[in-house]
């Protein structure tokens, strides 16, 4: 463990905590994308399939617990709870975003460090993880306006990634056999697609103004 | 499992 990819679980959970507090404190889920906490929900379960056969660390299947129950419990919230699904974006939030699952499944067939079921939906959950933002972020430049809470909620999602980079940086330096070019990679794409998001934020943060997307 | 192969990453 090192600090940057400490840093980056960090602003991961904060990101979720942020998301839940903006919920459950507004009871509105308005600005938020449903197919965005979808694609999160499966990327955790996808993900951690070796959850209960690999024993890594206390931290490490804590935390994964933690991701898994709360992207299920925000999807749920979003779909299930009687105030809270009345704020849904539902005719903004139309990202068809089953051709990203597809894509991703696609790609994880044909790029992986190993064809063997965990391996194979291991990187199918790297690569839907690189474009599960993609629905959010089009319903953000479609509804214009970004609320604090959400915006923040994007911001620390943005850079939970961004300090992931940083940590494959210092282990590529520091270990000799580290090799995750899959998750480097698909990392990479990731922060870029958030690239646009970090400069409006930093704008309306820097004059002071709520935050404005170009239509 | 060689440790390359445990995925030790969130």
């Amino acid at each position: 463990m090192n600090i940057f990819r400490f840093a980056g679980d960090m602003t991961h959970l904060i990101s979720i905590l942020v998301l839940l507090l903006k919920i459950y404190a507004t009871k509105s889920c308005s600005g938020i994308s449903l197919k965005t906490q979808e694609l999160y929900a499966l990327v955790f379960l996808t993900r951690y399939l070796d959850l209960f056969t690999d024993f890594i660390s206390v931290y490490n299947t804590i935390m994964k617990l933690v991701f898994i129950a709360s992207s299920l419990a925000v999807v749920c919230c979003m779909r299930m709870h009687r105030v809270v699904r009345r704020s849904y974006d539902k005719d903004l939030d139309t990202f068809r975003h089953y051709f990203l699952i597809l894509a991703s499944f696609v790609l994880a067939l044909l790029v992986n460090e190993k064809f063997t079921f965990q391996e194979i939906f291991w990187a199918f959950s790297i690569y839907l993880e690189a474009l599960a933002i993609l629905p959010q972020l089009v319903l953000l430049q479609r509804s214009g306006n970004v609320d604090n809470l959400t915006g923040q909620y994007v911001f620390f999602l943005g850079a939970y990634r961004a300090f992931y980079i940083l940590n494959w940086i210092y282990r590529y330096f520091t270990e000799q056999h580290f090799s995750r070019w899959i998750a480097c990679v698909s990392g990479l794409v990731q922060t870029v697609l958030y690239a646009d998001f970090f400069y409006y934020y930093f704008i309306s943060w820097k004059n002071n103004a709520k935050m404005q997307l170009p239509a | 499992m060689e440790p390359s192969d445990l995925k030790d990453e969130l």
